[in-house]
């Protein structure tokens, strides 16, 4: 699922 | 990273700059919703806290640094420095009806239910929204100073790329993040009337965008 998905947009 | 990310956050960062300048420089805030702008500081906020838990790279920090504090700053040049300039009695949109809504949608759906995660979340939904505020703005007083146009262009632009870069991440690395990219399509599509207003005044050198 997204959650390990990392967060690199701002 | 692709040319549409990086040239959506370069449009973002260069809208930010506008208006920040803009106020900054004509010390006055006049047709500027402070309501918006803090609603864009909350946004940040919430979801810019992986600056102290996740280090993606320099060009993700810096950004997110820069974002943070020129919302900060743009929101006290119009709560305090130029406070006497600042049109409350148009910036009359009703912003808890955006915050509850999107709070609520936040709990109930997310990718998962830890605080960073429902902050993030909120975030993005509040992100499709805060706009409205200073679009309502415009409709009230039936005006904006070109320079706000211009603003408010760079916004959209941003938007705009980011649909981009996510059909191109979709096509390159099969990436989908249906949270963010729904909510970014909601964005964009409030932006789309100032969109046609935009073309067929302002840049028609009309100076100001006046509206029917």
């Amino acid at each position: 699922d997204l959650d390990d998905l990392e967060k690199d947009e701002l | 990273m692709n040319i549409f990310r990086l040239s959506g956050d370069v449009c973002h960062l260069v809208a930010i700059i506008i208006l920040f300048l803009k106020i900054w420089r004509s010390k006055s805030c006049a047709g500027i919703s402070g309501k918006s702008q803090l609603l864009f500081a909350l946004v940040f906020t919430t979801r810019y806290l992986d600056l102290f838990t996740a280090f993606i790279s320099i060009y993700n920090t810096v950004m997110k640094v820069v974002f943070l504090v020129l919302a900060y700053a743009t929101v006290s040049l119009i709560y305090f420095r130029f406070r006497k300039s600042y049109d409350s009695e148009s910036d009359s949109f009703r912003v808890e009806f955006l915050l509850v809504p999107v709070a609520g949608l936040s709990f109930l759906e997310n990718y998962s239910f830890t605080p960073l995660e429902i902050l993030w979340t909120f975030s993005i939904y509040l992100e499709s929204v805060a706009i409205l505020p200073q679009l309502f703005m415009i409709t009230k007083t039936g005006e904006a100073e070109s320079i706000t146009t211009h603003y408010l262009f760079f916004l959209g632009l941003y938007r705009t790329l980011y649909l981009a870069n996510w059909v191109w991440r979709y096509h390159e690395e099969g990436f989908f993040d249906q949270i963010a990219v729904v909510s970014g399509v909601v964005q964009t599509i409030f932006y789309c009337d100032f969109f046609y207003l935009y073309f067929t005044r302002v840049l028609r050198g009309s100076g100001k965008m006046t509206l029917p």
